[in-house]
């Protein structure tokens, strides 16, 4: 009766079934519960949960929808309903078969039903059906799309037991960005990490990686897949020991031949970080106890920043605030002359009138493209580089390129619900 | 039977009384491509939601009121097919669906139904048409070949090449 009061309650029109799927649902903020007449009798409920809400999560990861378990409101409220049975089940119309050939399904209105009577398993528990792979494909059916019969494909509808990782690719993903639109937002700071590494051989070697920080999380930015580490976000305490848990104005790394060091600026504060031992520095080597004052230690730089970079090139920290920039000489310790400056003074234009004009939430020196980049909310502006300016003579110094959007060059850096965070 | 089991006979295999129907003959592959959209069934009845306000038509009522109390008692039957009504079998129809059926999975094109195909037929799968079907309407979209996504090949992108990222190791 309840699932005749659902079907009842929404009117409904036959869909267009076009190749790509339909927008199932309006609202970017989703509720899901593993309903109580419907549980498993193969896994304990706990682990029912763990497994659909990592589900949820992966589709979190690549889409700008957020998913969070609601166990309280009442049925009609939630969006996605997920069950267990066997043979006639939930009141559903389609019948289970037993073990074998149809393991699940899902329903428009947002009902998932798993064949109890199938092995469903715990992800990497070997030999059955890894009830993960199910729920990520029965969920992305509710969420509108149809089956997709590429190899790779999270889609496809038969079971397909051997993969090493089980991910969403490149096409997965834009697929359900398709529906739902891609992930914007603004990010704190944006910056290359490089520290030394040594290998299984005893070699010194220089490792970088990318991340990308939004308040109290971070993303690790994998340039040559194209996106995102999977499993990311994660908390920054998790990953920068020290480092203000709600977030950073800016992250800069002044790497020359004389120095390496890493700072992180929050508020009128600074911290230096300890790549070797992964974690915030307590005090410097005068003694002087971390965190320190922004103003104290970067004389003439006023605070708090907008955020920072640090260009090799001249050795010096760009510093961003409102509409100026405070180019700081790391060897001389004090504002290069001439400075503070006005941003478009800095960082002309190419294009009149294509600029960010100050305000803006991040300025990262990419050493994957050799080329800086001025984030503010969903767009970027590059800065005409030196290899730019050979090749067009009329291209201003620092110039700053027609701007794009951030989801364009870097992909897929999607939040999760608060929620979900943690599994 | 092993001679010796665990104490607590977590070993032993309990013979599952549910099986699905193996998919062995001409007939029940008929119905599996009717199910999964590859062919369209002839005489399922075509119940419609209307915009404005929800009506249904009789039998969509009485279907359901059955089907409520049916799962309530009605043991799983496992012989006679589950509705009374049959699919006629038309070999052009049934050929096309085949063929369709056989190209979006990869296997050998023939239009017959072979062991190959036989095989794919029996594989764990979503239950879900690959046209997919309005929720009570049984009439599978008039155009029967899939409509899935088949992908040409697209964009290609950078594989990764350094060591496995450790999030790998961690989910």
């Amino acid at each position: 009766k309840r699932h005749l009061a659902a079907l009842v309650s929404k009117s409904r029109r036959k869909r267009d079934l076009g190749e790509t799927g339909y927008m199932a649902f309006s609202k970017k903020v989703l509720k899901w519960r593993l309903i109580g007449e419907g549980y498993s009798s193969q896994l304990t409920v706990e682990e029912q949960r763990y497994i659909f809400r990592l589900a949820f999560r992966m589709w979190s990861e690549v889409s700008p929808l957020e998913f969070v378990e609601d166990t309280r409101s009442p049925l009609e409220d939630i969006d996605i309903r997920l069950g267990f049975g066997t043979g006639r089940h939930l009141g559903c119309n389609q019948r289970f078969d037993g073990t074998g050939q149809e393991f699940a399904h899902a329903w428009f209105l947002g009902d998932i039903h798993f064949d109890d009577d199938e092995h469903f398993t715990a992800p990497n528990a070997g030999s059955g059906i890894s009830l993960l792979k199910v729920a990520v494909h029965e969920i992305g059916h509710v969420l509108g799309l149809p089956h997709i019969y590429r190899p790779g494909s999270i889609m496809q509808p038969s079971y397909l037991p051997h993969e090493s990782v089980f991910e969403m690719d490149w096409m997965d993903r834009k697929a359900i960005q398709h529906l739902y639109g891609g992930c914007k937002g603004r990010f704190n700071t944006v910056f290359d990490w490089i520290r030394r590494e040594k290998t299984p051989y005893g070699e010194v070697v220089i490792r970088f990686n990318t991340y990308f920080m939004r308040d109290g999380w971070y993303w690790l930015y994998e340039n040559r897949n194209n996106r995102t580490r999977y499993g990311d976000p994660v908390a920054l305490q998790i990953g920068w020991r020290g480092v203000p848990l709600d977030g950073v104005d800016a992250c800069v790394h002044v790497w020359s031949r004389k120095r390496d060091a890493v700072y992180f600026f929050r508020g009128t504060q600074f911290w230096r970080y300890d790549s070797e031992n992964d974690g915030v520095f307590t005090q410097d080597p005068e003694g002087h106890r971390y965190p320190r004052l922004i103003s104290e230690g970067f004389p003439g730089v006023p605070s708090p920043i907008d955020t920072a970079f640090y260009d090799r090139r001249d050795s010096h920290i760009y510093f961003f605030k409102n509409r100026l920039v405070y180019a700081f000489d790391v060897e001389a310790n004090s504002l290069a002359r001439g400075f503070p400056k006005n941003i478009r003074d800095v960082f002309p234009p190419v294009v009149s009138g294509d600029h960010p004009d100050g305000n803006i939430d991040a300025a990262y020196f990419s050493y994957t493209h050799n080329a800086i980049f001025l984030l503010k909310g969903a767009r970027f502006w590059q800065v005409v580089g030196s290899r730019d300016r050979w090749r067009w003579l009329f291209l201003p110094r620092n110039g700053l390129l027609p701007h794009k959007e951030v989801d364009q060059h870097w992909f897929d850096i999607c939040n999760v619900h608060p929620t979900a965070l943690k599994l | 039977e092993k001679l010796f089991h665990n104490r607590d006979h977590s070993d032993v295999q309990t013979l599952n009384s549910h099986q699905a129907e193996v998919i062995t003959d001409k007939y029940k592959a008929e119905l599996f491509l009717s199910r999964y959209g590859f062919m369209k069934p002839v005489n399922w009845e075509e119940i419609q939601f209307e915009d404005s306000h929800t009506s249904f038509s009789g039998d969509f009522l009485n279907d359901l009121q059955a089907t409520i109390q049916e799962g309530a008692s009605v043991p799983h039957s496992r012989d006679a097919p589950q509705d009374d009504y049959m699919i006629p079998t038309e070999s052009e129809a049934f050929a096309s669906a085949l063929k369709e059926f056989q190209k979006v999975s990869g296997l050998p094109v023939t239009g017959v139904f072979d062991e190959a195909t036989k095989v794919a037929m029996n594989k764990p799968r979503c239950g879900v048409p690959d046209t997919e079907i309005d929720l009570n309407t049984a009439v599978a979209a008039e155009n029967s070949s899939a409509s899935d996504i088949e992908n040409s090949p697209g964009d290609t992108y950078e594989t990764d090449s350094n060591n496995t990222s450790e999030a790998v190791r961690r989910r």
